[in-house]
């Protein structure tokens, strides 16, 4: 831990709120926190902006907890984001990263979703916007996105765990990012991290063909879970959204993707299957350690492949 | 606060297509309020469901009836959460 604040346990929203600001005072030539918007029940929508300096650089785009009840996921962030902090300066690849792009650090990205967790409905999944003409309530953040928005692997019931939403971008929590990346126009990388069937997958997941950079996405895949499994030897399996998993439409990386972000990736932590997403947290930092390397890789070579 | 008493986590095991599509099935048949985890992809890779205590019967014949393999994955999942809230708290309270 540092100060006060465990990595190795879950947190409120209140808590992980409190350590960004602590995280930015520790750090405060390197880390700092913008807000990008808000969210349905007007909580803020916090970026921790890691930068060395310079306007406009090239820059690696991560989030973690689109989906509020993948608690591991927040956790991770949390202990990557510390992890880029400390590093930088003593990791030749995290200061060579940083000393010439910037990275954007999304750690509760639907911060509703995530409150209720911890209040209501420690299941909850989606965001927490009312649809007109249903009693339930929320949207699936991970499938209100513009890229083959509304098609299969998504539902139009609003009671379902997947409803898209009514139109594309309409849930404030991916319109703020949309704003932000399309906004920023130079996010070579978005790396979305959700639990918990230990996959890294990359576009497509709304259509069978591959994508251009297939190849290169899929080389890429292959080493950073070989390096995550040196750690643990925890197995991922890696290779498209549709290959993989299953069609699924409306998806952050494919949306990224289609608006020219070439390195992006979908991360599925931890576990098997013992616990879904009531991981304890005793595995949050072997966890996040694990997933470390593999992160590390694909952000090098985002830096030595510029595009 | 909704609790989940007697919920149960089951990992299905989709043998072939027609498996998978009968759990898609499942998945539509909204009174049964199945939460699909872990969706059903391909034969050999398993599913994850959470099931309500009031339907666990109902789709426990159904899976049984139709020939599909299942094991209990979470037995209570109100327990795990009680274990998680306890962790939680025990965390908070420490001095550090």
């Amino acid at each position: 831990s540092t100060g006060t604040f465990d990595f190795a346990s879950y947190h409120t929203i209140d808590e992980i709120y409190n350590w960004l600001d602590t995280l930015v005072e520790n750090h405060p030539h390197l880390v700092s926190k913008i807000q990008i918007g808000q969210s349905y029940e007007n909580r803020p929508l916090y970026v921790l902006k890691f930068s060395t300096g310079g306007s406009n650089r090239s820059a690696i785009w991560l989030d973690t907890g689109i989906h509020s009840r993948e608690w591991i996921t927040q956790a991770t962030g949390i202990w990557t984001a510390n992890k880029i902090a400390e590093e930088y300066g003593q990791d030749p690849s995290i200061t060579a990263i940083l000393d010439s792009m910037d990275i954007f650090f999304e750690i509760v990205t639907n911060p509703d979703g995530f409150a209720f967790t911890h209040s209501s409905n420690r299941l909850w999944r989606k965001t927490r916007s009312l649809n007109a003409g249903s009693s339930c309530v929320g949207v699936d953040a991970n499938r209100n996105w513009d890229a083959g928005f509304g098609g299969s692997g998504s539902s139009s019931n609003p009671c379902s765990e997947t409803y898209h939403g009514p139109y594309p971008n309409s849930e404030s929590e991916v319109k703020a990012i949309v704003d932000f990346i399309l906004g920023h126009g130079n996010v070579k990388s978005v790396i979305s991290i959700h639990s918990y069937s230990q996959m890294l997958l990359f576009p497509y997941g709304y259509k069978t063909e591959p994508a251009p950079d297939y190849q290169e996405l899929n080389e890429l895949a292959k080493k950073a879970v070989s390096d995550l499994a040196a750690v643990y030897g925890t197995k991922y399996t890696y290779g498209s959204i549709v290959d993989t998993i299953y069609q699924a439409d409306g998806t952050t990386v494919d949306w990224a993707y289609d608006n020219g972000v070439k390195y992006s990736f979908t991360f599925e932590l931890r576990d098997t299957g013992r616990y879904g997403f009531l991981l304890p947290s005793s595995q949050i930092i072997p966890t996040a350690t694990e997933t470390w390397p593999a992160l590390l890789d694909i952000m090098l070579h985002v830096l030595e492949h510029p595009y | 606060e909704e609790l989940f008493v007697g919920h149960q986590v089951l990992r299905v095991t989709a043998d072939n297509e027609e498996h998978i599509a009968l759990l898609q099935g499942l998945a539509e048949q909204a009174e049964l309020q199945v939460d699909f985890w872990r969706h059903p992809t391909s034969p050999g890779n398993p599913a994850d469901l959470r099931v309500p205590f009031s339907s666990l019967q109902a789709v426990k014949i159904f899976l049984e009836s139709n020939g599909i393999p299942y094991s209990i994955m979470i037995q209570d999942v109100q327990e795990l959460l009680d274990e998680e809230k306890k962790t939680m708290l025990k965390s908070r309270r420490m001095e550090r």
